[in-house]
């Protein structure tokens, strides 16, 4: 309970920070693999030209995500944590003074993957992202709420996979909702590109700044 | 580490309880949506009249995935954690005090779906399996290392999807075993069938008890 206490003050010094500099920062969480560094991916190749934009990358172990950033030259930064299975507000606290982002820009912060344990640290972002994958199963917000009632986007990712598959989307969407009930959904797909435009507009709508 | 050496005293308690009853147990880890669950079902499924069968169920929340195994009328007790993110010896422990289990069978425990926090958990377990699918990417043992460290089988699940991904299976296998050199796998599919029989063959191999 002192360990989330102590989060959330230094959670609400990175609100400060962000707002102060007019940064839309955003918190990716997902199962392992269900596509954030994909998203990313994605999302720097086609707005990498025309916004600012800085990666904080966090993983047990490997800078593999980092890496895979760094190639669209975006300043990124990896947090190893180890045995940690979460991010927490401290980190990002000093990932932001090593990067010393503009103002105006877009901070992404891709959390380990894990379900679970980043959903009780708030990082200080405008909103929360979850990322779930169709080959996942339909019933994931019911067994995982808390992921899925502290996020404000469900990202319902390779939906190029459903002919494959018997899955459900109408049933996961009705389940998340019953979770969250203001959960805003984007069915896509990043392999494909299918869905990504939804993605960029409603990415835009967030922006702490006029574009 | 107080919490752990407490875990690992009750672990051993547990481990002493199966040998004396020459009980198989078992430790299903994997993300969430892996498919524990589901090679359950196909295990039950299969062999559940020639074996006495009991399961151990863990979730943040719900009873899903008891209940899909009680439809083979198996005894199964669901452990809810709430907010928490793995089982513990403990739970084990009261599980075990509950379902009775007879001597010479087999105990399925079905961990919360996370790579992460069950790797620092004994659970008393004879062989811990570690189940990824496909769909999750190759990098996955690099970066959840303890996991796949930890594990003494590696089951590789939903390769009936391998057409229609860019994944390198071999690759996988040779990530996990630069983290494990003694990981042993079965590539297989709970949904075409493919590859249960090298399950089932591995599974009859590691009993407690001669059949
Ligand atoms: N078929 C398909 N595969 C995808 C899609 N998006 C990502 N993938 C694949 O899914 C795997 C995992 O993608 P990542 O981007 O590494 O996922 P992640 O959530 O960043 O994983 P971690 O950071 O390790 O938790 C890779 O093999 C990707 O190629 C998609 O839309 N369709
Ligand atoms: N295509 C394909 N889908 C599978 C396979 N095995 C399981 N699935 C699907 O994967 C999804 C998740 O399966 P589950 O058995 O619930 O996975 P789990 O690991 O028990 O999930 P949690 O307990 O919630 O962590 C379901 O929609 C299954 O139908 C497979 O071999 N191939
Ligand atoms: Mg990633
Ligand atoms: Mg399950
Ligand atoms: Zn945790
Ligand atoms: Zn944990």
């Amino acid at each position: 309970q002192d360990i989330l206490h102590k989060n959330n003050l230094l959670a609400a010094h990175n609100r400060g920070y962000f707002e102060a500099k007019e940064i839309t920062a955003f918190n990716l969480v997902s199962s392992p693999g269900s596509g954030k560094t994909a998203l990313l991916e994605c999302t720097l190749r086609d707005l990498g030209k025309e916004l600012d934009f800085y990666v904080i990358e966090g993983d047990q172990q490997t800078t593999n995500d980092a890496d895979r950033i760094a190639k669209f030259n975006i300043p990124v930064i990896q947090i190893n944590t180890g045995k940690g299975c979460h991010l927490d507000a401290t980190m990002v606290k000093d990932a932001l003074a090593e990067l010393k982002p503009k103002d105006h820009s877009v901070v992404f912060i891709e959390n380990i993957g894990n379900l679970v344990c980043p959903s009780m640290f708030d990082l200080g972002e405008q909103k929360r992202i979850v990322i779930i994958s169709v080959t996942e199963g339909e019933d994931k917000p019911l067994k995982y709420p808390d992921m899925f009632a502290g996020s404000q986007l469900c990202i319902i990712n390779k939906i190029d996979l459903l002919p494959y598959l018997k899955f459900d989307l109408q049933k996961l969407i009705e389940y998340a909702r019953r979770i969250n009930p203001k959960l805003e959904f984007i069915e896509l797909s990043c392999s494909s590109g299918a869905g990504l435009d939804q993605w960029y507009a409603w990415l835009k709508r967030q922006f702490a700044f006029s574009e």
